[in-house]
């Protein structure tokens, strides 16, 4: 399995 | 200036150790409403967020918004020196590079203030969507903590799911397989021992157990955790601090290749 990193699930501000 | 005073240092010692394994470094954005942080484990899977409410403090003043940034293990290093009882003022100068801690006895026969000097640290600020999840489960922190702990012994990943029967951790390894179930309980009288099922639709969603368990490091905090889990969407677990605010850890989820 993987793993995204949780930066690909929320927008930069 | 920035200073903010809390009447029991427990809190944020508590908060300090829930935090410092798991990011190293963050910035501390102190603004007119409160403390705020985001920050990332050093693998980029989870980020912690935490909100201290201005109206949560005894006393609160931020005439300027400022970015602190603040090494955890020796923030951690230094609330080690205040009591569980003393009375915490947090202070800086603007663009200060030092913060100020100051300990109060409870009977103020004893002021101790220490200086931790401060860091310029690069962070990106992620945007965080209010969302509707698909189960929020709301069980005693305690719970979640043995829960995890448990199934730790027995495997690396644990398979979350939430249906109408009640939230399944499951994970299985070289010796064997494990699969806990707790129901929706109302029925403790104390509200902190109850297990509060809320689902929309069932869900099931793979992590890290080595990331839950760090989590459950923020258990001494609060009697409650709110798990939230939607397809495909980071975990949410969230501990309440009182009136003061919030920690949340957000783990992306495990999807196979």
């Amino acid at each position: 399995m993987k793993q995204k990193s949780i930066g690909a699930f929320f927008s930069g501000a | 200036m920035f200073e903010a005073r809390l009447p029991q240092a427990a809190v944020l010692k508590k908060l300090v150790e829930a935090l410092k394994e798991l990011v190293t470094e963050g910035n501390f954005d102190v603004s007119p409403s409160g403390i705020s942080l985001q920050a990332m484990d050093s693998s980029h899977v989870c980020l912690v967020t935490l909100q201290l409410n201005d109206d949560g403090f005894e006393h609160f003043r931020c005439d300027r918004n400022m970015s602190m940034g603040i090494h955890f293990g020796n923030l951690s290093k230094i609330l080690k020196c205040a009591g569980n009882e003393d009375t915490i003022t947090l202070k800086a100068e603007d663009n200060a590079d030092q913060l100020t801690l100051m300990f109060e006895s409870a009977n103020q026969d004893r002021i101790s203030d220490f200086d931790l000097k401060l860091m310029s640290i690069e962070s990106e600020h992620l945007g965080i969507p209010d969302q509707d999840y698909s189960a929020e489960v709301k069980m005693p922190s305690a719970e979640y903590q043995r829960i995890v702990r448990d199934l730790t012994s027995m495997g690396d990943t644990v398979l979350v799911s939430a249906t109408k029967e009640g939230i399944k951790f499951s994970t299985s390894g070289d010796i064997g397989t494990a699969n806990i179930t707790l129901r929706h309980n109302t029925t403790p009288e104390k509200e902190d021992e109850q297990t509060h099922i809320d689902l929309k639709e069932p869900v099931a969603l793979t992590f890290a157990l080595r990331y839950l368990n760090n989590f459950a490091k923020a258990t001494p905090l609060t009697p409650q955790v709110k798990l939230s889990l939607t397809k495909d969407l980071p975990v949410v677990v969230e501990y309440k601090v009182g009136e003061l605010g919030q920690v949340r850890f957000f783990l992306a989820p495990k999807i196979d290749d």
